[in-house]
């Protein structure tokens, strides 16, 4: 465990606990995609079946527990508790164009031919491209409240620092997972262009609005 | 591609 990778496990929780706050403090979820949070329950469920497989440590059994929770719950919010506030008309991202080709890649791009390791494969190209539905809804409304671009900021600055804790590892055990690296490496360049408008623009007290 | 099971990050 290095410096980075907490960092990076912290600035995860971080994004998803500002998301369940923001809409349960203002009872409305309008503005996010519940497409991209359908995903990322999925990308949870299908990685962290090695709960009952493997043990890695406390923390590691912990942080995952949290993080199902966290997204189930999210989750909930959108398409239960305040579906009612659910922006479905400008949530429209076909998921089948992304399930499709991930599920096919992870059958072929794999480190073993067995059930959990094609799942949790599939859970890594997945969350490569979870958050795509949420950037095409903001693109289509043009504008995201400044709660959710903090949201989307913490969740772009979890993979950027999961980079810095690939090259640490790298360099410091010789650990190299090829699978996780090539899609953190993608996964991070989605945010790029976010990154921009976020302290172009907000860091300078604007809302985010597309021209 | 090198196996790195079982996964030990999140």
């Amino acid at each position: 465990m290095n410096v980075f990778r907490i960092l990076g496990d912290v600035s995860h929780l971080l994004a998803m606990i500002l998301l369940l706050l923001k809409i349960w403090r203002s009872k409305c979820c309008t503005g996010i995609s519940g497409k991209s949070q359908i995903l990322f329950a999925l990308v949870f469920t299908t990685r962290y079946l090695d709960l009952f497989t493997n043990f890695v440590s406390l923390y590691n059994t912990v942080m995952k527990v949290i993080f199902l929770l966290c997204a189930y719950l999210t989750v909930y919010m959108i398409y239960g508790k305040f579906r009612k506030t659910f922006d479905s008309e400008n949530d429209t991202f076909r998921l089948e164009f992304l399930l499709v080709p991930i599920t096919g890649l992870s059958f072929l791009e794999n480190y073993s031919f067995t059930p959990l390791e094609i799942l949790w494969t599939f859970s890594i190209y997945l969350e490569s491209v979870a958050i795509l539905p949420q950037l095409f809804m903001i693109s289509k409304t043009g504008e995201a409240e400044t709660i959710t671009t903090h949201y989307l900021f913490f969740l772009g600055l979890y993979r950027a620092l999961y980079l810095a804790n690939w090259i640490w590892r790298y360099h410091t055990e010789n650990f190299y997972d090829q699978i996780a690296v090539v899609s953190g490496v993608v996964q991070t360049i989605f945010y790029c262009d976010f990154f921009y408008l976020y302290v172009t623009k907000v860091l300078k007290g604007k809302k985010l609005s597309l021209p | 591609l090198v196996a790195k099971t079982p996964h030990d990050e999140l």
